[in-house]
């Protein structure tokens, strides 16, 4: 139904224009429809960090189509807050600049939403109120391990 | 509704019985390349439901029972259990009243997969249906998987779009 | 020209076999003809880190996937070394002792080939001989300038 | 033969005339998010003959051109050049005796490539002669693009096998 797409467009949309410059420290990007019929129409991302005027999504760099795409999701849940987000690595592209608005804004949503997230960056790891260790003392086999942050940077600089 | 706790048993890497607790909205789990800590995202869509081996990795799905180590044997099953805190009620339906929901799936190598609502047995449907409307499933824009984060924003017009519907 | 093909086969499998444990820190890994016929067989690509049976590459995390994957590139530079080797952020994915054992190796065959490596990752930023950096000042514009190990640290640390 | 040095000039963020010394065999490129070190690689790639522009990331061949920020204009041309180290002979061929081999690729808005070796003029034919039998070309295993690496191991067998024959 038309009415109800146009909603949930016009919602993730001002999510998205709200969290990409906070990510990006600055900069613009929104969503466009493709198409005049509601029904039907695709969707497009427009993005434009700060100072760049770039056409396509595809000119964008490792680490900025990451950050994008991080707005977007959490742009979702702003629609639609599930219960708790899981990220795996979503910091690897980032240089420590991006990481740290990154976790600004984690950490500002984790007020209403439980995050889970797997890293090897230190400053990731110092976002987290519990650290869970995984080691595989004995090859092969998986086991949890109670970890402060000094251990926890250790061991991600240990096999 | 929170996440409190996973448990695992002959998953992937987890062969022995191991319980991780997410006592905080801020929980990070590292660990040495290989140690398990994607092995627990794909525990957490495979208990959801994923039906698909590729998208846990595998080539078939027997791929998600323990096969074996240097030191230890295959086992014959793997069961997962995720366990919420509903005290605020989020949790839908008749399970609002409830204040712990848990939501198991247990697999043997013959293949059939038993599913398990607050220990009780129940279908695949009961367990995909109480998470409807709250944006979690096997494949939800909640659980980003590693190296695919990028893949939300290089999508096609048309799959954008049925992106954001099914977020709805 | 099977004996041709043979030939390319068993050199960069020796090469393979050689470069994985060194990668790893112990392990095996090979790679397999998977039909009889020299001119039209394929190849796979077995591996198994230490402690690990598993059967197929897909099970290998991100970071095993990306260590193997190098350990296969390294090894076709030993069946024909091209005069260089550009490397943009391969290391990411690594923890840091993959990432130590990774650096080992490159300043090894640097003796022969010349590598010029993109890196956010400081370990890595150590072992050049040369610090190249780029900004963006004027926004938009990339310009070079010169870098210490310090400055290039802070400038992964700044955007 | 080594690379001793590479000169852009209006190509994507390089609109000014920038020269990066690669005076050793272990150079980094450091920086920030989006300031230019996977641009360096597309201009190797692109100056040894790439023709796709999808392979470096644009829509068009023209999306190599600087094409404006907030405080400049686009403009119409983007040149490459590479300066080889050719003091040991190994770059085959005629070219063996020439100490510094230099091979330059121009492009402007209207499309069409011209290709340029010590500063004469020659087809693009001529480069991917030059580096036939050393390992390099636009697609070589020698050059790791972003995200790619763990391409190499996740090909099909038929692929495996393609890949490896190009390198010998
Ligand atoms: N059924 C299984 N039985 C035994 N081992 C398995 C099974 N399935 C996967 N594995 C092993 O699990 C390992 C991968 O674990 P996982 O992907 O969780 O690592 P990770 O901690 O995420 O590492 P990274 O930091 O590199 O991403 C592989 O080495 C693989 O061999
Ligand atoms: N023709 C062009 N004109 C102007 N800017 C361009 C052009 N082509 C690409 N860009 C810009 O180049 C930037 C990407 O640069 P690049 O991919 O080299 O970054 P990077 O340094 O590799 O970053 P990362 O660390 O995130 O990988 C994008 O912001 C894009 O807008
Ligand atoms: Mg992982
Ligand atoms: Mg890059």
């Amino acid at each position: 139904t038309r009415s109800r797409f146009r909603d949930t467009f016009d919602k993730v949309n001002r999510g998205f224009q709200n969290m990409f410059p906070r990510l990006f420290g600055g900069g613009k990007a929104s969503l466009e429809l493709t198409g005049d019929d509601l029904l039907d129409t695709g969707i497009t991302v427009m993005a434009h960090p700060p100072g760049k005027r770039n056409s396509t999504i595809h000119l964008l760099s490792g680490g900025e189509k990451a950050l994008t795409a991080v707005a977007l999701v959490f742009a979702i849940f702003h629609l639609n807050p599930a219960p708790f987000c899981m990220l795996d690595e979503v910091d690897a592209p980032l240089d420590d600049a991006n990481v740290g608005r990154f976790c600004a804004l984690v950490r500002e949503m984790s007020e209403k939403t439980q995050f889970i997230f797997i890293t090897h960056n230190k400053i990731t790891m110092e976002l987290s109120q519990q650290l869970n260790g995984i080691t595989m003392k004995e090859p092969g086999v998986s086991r949890l391990v109670a970890v402060d942050l000094d251990e926890a940077a250790a061991m991600a600089a240990s096999a | 509704m929170r996440l409190s706790k996973i448990k695992l048993a002959g998953f992937k890497t987890f062969v022995d019985p191991t319980t991780i607790p997410f006592p905080s909205n801020l929980v990070c789990i590292v660990g040495p390349n290989g140690c398990g800590k994607s092995n627990v995202i794909d525990a957490v869509r495979w208990v959801m439901g994923e039906s698909s081996a590729k998208h846990l990795r595998g080539d078939s799905m027997s791929d998600v029972i323990f096969n074996g180590s240097s030191t230890r044997k295959p086992v014959g099953q793997a069961s997962i259990e995720l366990v919420f805190d509903n005290s605020d009620g989020r949790l839908g339906g008749e399970y609002a009243s409830y204040s712990e929901v848990a939501i198991k799936r247990v697999v043997s190598r013959e293949g059939a997969s038993n599913y398990f609502l607050n220990g009780v047995r129940c279908r695949r449907r009961d367990i995909t249906g109480i998470f409807l409307g709250t944006g979690l499933g096997p494949r939800s824009y909640a659980v980003i998987e590693q190296g695919t984060i990028s893949r939300f924003i290089e999508a096609k017009p048309e799959e954008m779009r049925l992106f954001l519907e099914e977020a709805a």
